[in-house]
């Protein structure tokens, strides 16, 4: 039977909260080659959020891909999107892998 | 034969 191909997912986190509440893993030269979550904390803004989960990879964030960054870079976009002001959501690209 | 990891984990970041 056909496997199907993983689908990437819009998902909008609003800042709901003091924190986002995600741990990643991942990033370009290491095994995993894009974040993936690994934990998510209840009472962050993701969790707030019911849309994401452990397991996900980041593809995009505000339309920033992820491809390529190293785990530092990947991190540091993820944490200036949560802390600037200009928006009050964070858009995440994510797809699930089969 | 196990396939050889030639990559290093990553480091995990909470954010």
């Amino acid at each position: 039977s056909p496997v199907p191909a993983p689908t990437a997912t819009l998902v909008r986190v609003l800042k709901n909260s003091n924190t986002l509440g995600i741990a990643i893993e991942g990033g370009a030269n290491t095994r995993q080659p894009l974040p993936r979550i690994v934990t998510i904390q209840k009472g962050g803004s993701a969790h707030n959020c019911g849309q994401l989960r452990v397991g996900q990879i980041i593809l995009e964030v505000n339309g920033i891909s992820l491809k390529g960054q190293e785990h530092k870079d990947a991190a540091r976009i993820i944490a200036e999107a949560f802390k600037t002001k200009e928006k009050d959501h964070i858009d995440f690209l994510v797809f699930e892998p089969g | 034969r196990e396939k050889r990891l030639t990559l290093p984990p990553s480091e995990i970041t909470l954010l």
